[in-house]
């Protein structure tokens, strides 16, 4: 079982919707995927077509240990499962701060699973506190999908040193997955600049495969779907098949 | 006075490039403008080319009361000052979070300014957290920018509840200043159905003028400059120039 936390405290550049169709694309190969929506604005469970404001029980009421993780899980489609978030989990940084162990909480959950699925994909909220370090310690590997432009890369520098503090003191199972670009458009001399400069630093942690820019991606939240539910034939599903091929061969190597 | 924040805790949807090139607008209309970074990204920082990591004093020292506001100030340009961030400032929710009266910090340092300038404009992390609140409770208006696509309207209804809490218990005076329609390309059904919508819900609370989706604002800031000291004809610094000219209209209205 692989454990991958979606990580970038950088807004915008991409998480929820890498999260979504690599688990989507990973399920249509077979593979049984869980995806964790671990941001307060409950994105991936609204663009999944699931109603956050509506549901009894998320992931909030697993890591306040008052829900078993049964309980929590939805079946979404075919080999894919999603443990819902709400607007309620804004309330954990401050709720869980004096828990002792606070930074275990997930972790702790995902032993309890009944059956362990091939892969498990956490999405976080662009920061880096409580909610992203129990991802970080759950996890046995990172993700960063970075929007090739100026402003994403200048946060890459200290995720990274973030990253090695968890693996110091939390997880030395956590490694660097890898990197992936994302909302890349070939026209744009600064794509084209920033993506070689992450090469540069990064070598083939970088993802050969990017994801292109492609309004289908953005449309598809909007009808609750994957993008292979809404446009199979589409550059996004494409892409992400591609990056699905690409993760399934770096995880055999 | 007018002190805005500009709010959005979705990521990514343009509320660092909206503070800036609206401060840098209207200070190239004469008016004396201060810009505040309150992310600890410290991309508006950075984007002004502002190197925060070897900053001796930011925003988290005055927060911590421990530098006076005229040592924190930067000179960035004629009429455009500004009080910068460093990575430091991650640290303050925790910091901060047992220190009474937490959320007025940074409206009380304010009150030190010697002198007043025309306008502050609060540039505020992807998060409804103390920095945040701070912002809100130091500001008497409030800017949404807005990324036309489905994922960005989301968050509308929580942003605009928390608005309302804070107007309530900790700042009266605060208001919804307007809503900024950013990234907007025309080709887009999305786009226009979003903007669409947000008409529906807002009325004129949505300024006419939208920022169209243009390259030139996302190269400015590896150049740290501002997208008028970088490209001064393109469709961003049009854009900006014409949400300014729209901006002291309703200011006068
Ligand atoms: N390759 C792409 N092409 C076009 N649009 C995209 C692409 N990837 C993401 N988007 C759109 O860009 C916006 C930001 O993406 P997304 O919400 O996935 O980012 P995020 O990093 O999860 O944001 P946050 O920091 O708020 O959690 C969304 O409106 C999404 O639909
Ligand atoms: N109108 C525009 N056209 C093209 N690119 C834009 C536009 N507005 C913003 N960008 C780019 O989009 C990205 C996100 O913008 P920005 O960083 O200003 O958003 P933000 O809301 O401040 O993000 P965060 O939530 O991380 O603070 C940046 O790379 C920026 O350069
Ligand atoms: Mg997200
Ligand atoms: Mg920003």
């Amino acid at each position: 079982m692989k454990t991958i936390a979606l990580i970038n405290q950088k807004g915008g550049v991409g998480k929820t919707t890498t999260t979504i169709n690599l688990g989507a694309g990973l399920a249509e190969l077979g593979h049984e995927v869980l995806l964790i929506d671990l941001d307060p604005q409950a994105h991936l469970t609204y663009a999944l077509g699931l109603p956050a404001h509506e549901l009894d029980v998320t992931v909030y009421d697993l890591l306040k240990e008052e829900t078993p993780l049964k309980e929590v899980i939805v079946e979404r489609a075919e080999n894919l499962r999603v443990i819902p978030s709400s607007l309620n989990l804004s309330g954990a940084e401050m709720a869980l701060s004096s828990v002792a162990g606070r930074e275990f909480l997930l972790k702790e959950a995902l032993e309890t699973l009944a059956h362990e699925p091939g892969y498990i994909l956490i999405d976080c909220p662009p920061s880096l506190g409580l909610l992203t370090i129990n991802a970080l310690t759950a996890a046995n590997e990172v993700y960063i999908p970075v929007q090739t432009e100026f402003l994403a890369l200048q946060g890459m520098s200290s995720l990274i040193q973030t990253v090695e503090v968890i693996q110091k003191r939390l997880n030395r199972e956590l490694a660097l997955g890898g990197i992936i670009a994302t909302r890349y458009d070939n026209r744009k001399t600064l794509n084209r600049e920033v993506v070689e400069k992450i090469r540069e630093y990064f070598g083939d942690k970088l993802f050969r495969t990017v994801i292109r820019d492609n309004v289908s991606l953005a449309e598809a939240p909007g009808h609750g779907q994957t993008i292979f539910e809404y446009r199979a034939r589409s550059n996004g599903a494409k892409d992400f098949r591609a990056v699905c091929a690409e993760m399934v061969e770096r995880a055999e190597k």
